[in-house]
């Protein structure tokens, strides 16, 4: 199994933090994804230091680019089940004072993957097709409790016919149960009109037994709180979360974020319908566009 | 006794939130600073509707500008002093995807006060001199928890010598208190790299009991919470402050945020010094300046 998991956000919104609460070990030393790898320490156990992986797509150093792109792998495992997991990032996307076409390296990238996919198809040899393409992009939102902003939408609106989009808005303890009710009201009414498709369920979701999946993806925008500190709530239990003067936030607690739904949706319930999708829908719209000319 | 507070800050940073919380009153209902002022209801007591000192100073309706001046004024009790407060706030600040010069709007705007001033001063009739000079102005920073974005380092280097220069950290609940201390220090460290003056206190501050100012101006940049609402504490006090599912926030507890320390400045400390360091530094620096070239 592998996973691609594309991270966009401005710096800043806890994109590190999240990948390494998701998957429960430190991917990123804190401040190493946006802000240069050096600090990186991934073993693959097998001796080689997977960190070597990482890329920097077809933005080479020597080219004076505002959004880079990096990505860094590891092999993960969930619930006994081995994940080959790379997460791809854009470090630089809406960080400078003029931030047109921010968007566009990231697209590239997404495209790339595709055109890779493409080739490897077309060779005789294709008992080890080695899928790169994006299964997933995670786009983090900014929770001023206002609504998205022109940048945001912009990005989706060039990206969700791309890639599976899975909206989540980030340091969601910032704001009150009652101002996330309205912000995600506001910035589904927002996405409809810019009429941005998202990741949904596929149709069989529409059968009784599928409550829990109904609950899953009611919550998109995912509200997310990252950690991967251990501190002790009032009660003395020890939990992954943030302590602060006026109480602990508890990450995997569903009444203080809605971290476990993002989880469950991208690791134990819906991996194969994010790559099935990519692969019967997206790649198929890009790869006919493609060979139409 | 008047102040002219200028509040400059990307949108959804709690601004107007900040502002109600200062004085104490809803100077703005909640989103009408930054979003069209329509809803605003304001008295002088007098029967007169102040809203309508609401101007668009220079730029009028029909330049399509992405920064607007927006101007409220009111009359404000405080300690049972009387204090004419005009609030002059920059919606549009940062929001767009290109956000070159957006800076530019708002020094115009303190530009055209000072010649404001100077046209006065050199009028016959002096006695009735209305000062609308710009008195401090205050920069919110985003609590990314990382240091000063390239757009904030602009504003304060364009605006520094203009005005006595207060940034605070907005809605600074969402750092723990580890992470206020190197945000703090970073954001210090990068506005000296970058020469930026800001509001100190004046020299005499340095006598022995000066220690509570020495400590008001250690809090800069202010972590600040704003509030206006009502809330119940643990113990069952009712203090203004923001109900989460695992605590509240006490806007006026100095261990939860430093609210306290930017309304003593501004309000009960160090409003004369502001006043003074505008007309005796800030003015005559801008009016030697345009009277020399
Ligand atoms: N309040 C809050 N802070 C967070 C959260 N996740 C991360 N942070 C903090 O935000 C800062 C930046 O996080 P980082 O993961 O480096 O952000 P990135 O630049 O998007 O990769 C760090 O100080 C984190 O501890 C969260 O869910 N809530
Ligand atoms: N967490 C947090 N939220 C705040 C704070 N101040 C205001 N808010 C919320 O942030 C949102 C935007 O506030 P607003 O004052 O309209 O921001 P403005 O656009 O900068 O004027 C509202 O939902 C406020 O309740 C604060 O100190 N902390």
């Amino acid at each position: 199994f592998n996973l691609n998991l594309l991270c966009v956000g401005y710096k800043g919104l806890g994109k590190s933090t999240l990948i390494n609460t998701l998957f429960n070990r430190e991917l990123y030393e804190q401040d190493a994804l946006s802000h240069g790898v050096q600090s990186l320490d991934l073993g693959d156990g097998n001796g080689n230091d997977v960190s070597v992986k990482k890329e920097n797509g077809e933005n080479g150093p020597a080219e004076e680019n505002k959004v880079k792109i990096e990505t860094v792998s590891a092999e993960i495992e969930e619930n006994g089940v081995k994940l080959q997991l790379t997460v791809v990032d854009a470090p630089g996307f809406g960080d400078s004072i003029d931030n047109t076409d921010s968007w566009k390296p990231i697209v590239d990238e997404i495209n790339r993957r595709f055109d890779q996919y493409l080739e490897s198809e077309n060779k005789i040899q294709r008992t080890t097709l080695q899928d790169n393409r994006i299964h997933a992009c995670l786009y983090f939102i900014e929770p001023t409790g206002h609504g998205l902003k022109p940048l945001d939408l912009e990005f989706c609106k060039q990206v969700h016919s791309k890639c599976n989009l899975i909206p989540v808005i980030a340091k969601s303890d910032i704001l009150t149960d009652e101002e996330i009710v309205t912000f995600k009201a506001t910035i589904k009414k927002q996405l409809e009109q810019a009429n941005v498709q998202l990741f949904e369920p596929p149709q069989y979701s529409m059968l009784g037994d599928e409550t829990s999946t109904e609950n899953i993806f009611e919550k998109i925008p995912f509200a997310i709180v990252g950690s991967t500190e251990q501190v002790t709530t009032e009660d003395g239990r020890k939990v992954r979360g943030r302590a602060y003067p006026w109480g602990v936030i508890e990450v995997d607690n569903t009444k203080h974020s809605d971290f476990v739904y993002l989880r469950d949706l991208l690791i134990r319930q819906y991996l194969e319908e994010l790559r099935e999708r990519t692969n019967k829908v997206l790649y198929e719209k890009y790869r006919s566009e493609k060979l139409l000319g």
